[in-house]
């Protein structure tokens, strides 16, 4: 473990709270792209099957069940609870667009070809694209709330917080994982847009809204 | 762990 990681684990949390408590505070989820929450639940899912097959530390056990846990209160939220608040004229992004594509990936171009890898691997390729029906959501509407905002903020900076923690893993510990490395540059670059706006509006206490 | 199926990252 390293600071990197430790700090992007709790940025990945503080996300998945935040827009939680959004949810449930103001009961609504305008503005959230129920889809991405359900890649997220996908990709929880398949990543942390090994939850039942092998035991790495408790901190890792107990945060895999907070992310599944939570990942699954969002879409039971947004798609149950608060469902009249639900925005789906504008959450429309195809997603079979990413399954499929990401599905035959993971297939070729994996570590291992046995079951709790690819599914890994499936795992790993999704969530760097899971966020994208909520971009396309907000390219849409043409606005996020601010605390949504927050939100992706903590989103993106857990990713890029692993980039460091894998040049750190690489320089201390000779761990270098290509697959997850290349994914996680993909996904730290699709939010370079929003990493923009957020700092040159939202950080100065502007709304955020497109075009910019 | 150096082997890269022993995943031990969220």
């Amino acid at each position: 473990m390293n600071i990197f990681r430790l700090t992007g684990d709790l940025s990945h949390l503080a996300a998945i709270i935040i827009l939680l408590l959004k949810i449930w505070k103001t009961r609504s989820c305008a503005g959230i792209s129920g889809k991405s929450q359900i890649l997220f639940a996908l990709v929880f899912t398949t990543r942390y099957l090994d939850l039942f097959s092998s035991f790495i530390s408790l901190y890792n056990t107990v945060m895999k069940v907070i992310y599944i846990m939570c990942a699954y209160a969002t879409v039971y939220l947004i798609y149950g609870k608060f469902k009249a608040t639900y925005d789906g004229n504008h959450d429309t992004f195809r997603v079979e667009f990413l399954l499929i594509p990401v599905v035959l990936l993971a297939v070729l171009i994996n570590h291992a070809f046995a079951p709790m890898e690819i599914l890994w691997t499936f795992s790993i390729y999704l969530e760097s694209v899971a966020i994208l029906p909520q971009l396309f959501m907000i390219s849409k509407t043409g606005e996020a709330e601010t605390i949504t905002t927050h939100y992706l903020f903590f989103l993106g900076l857990y990713r890029t917080l692993y980039l460091f923690n894998w040049i750190w893993r690489f320089y201390f510990e000779g761990f270098f994982d290509l697959i997850a490395v290349v994914a996680g540059l993909v996904q730290t670059i699709l939010y370079c847009d929003f990493f923009y706006l957020y700092i040159t509006k939202v950080l100065k206490g502007k709304k955020l809204s497109l075009p910019a | 762990p150096l082997d890269s199926t022993a995943h031990d990252e969220l």
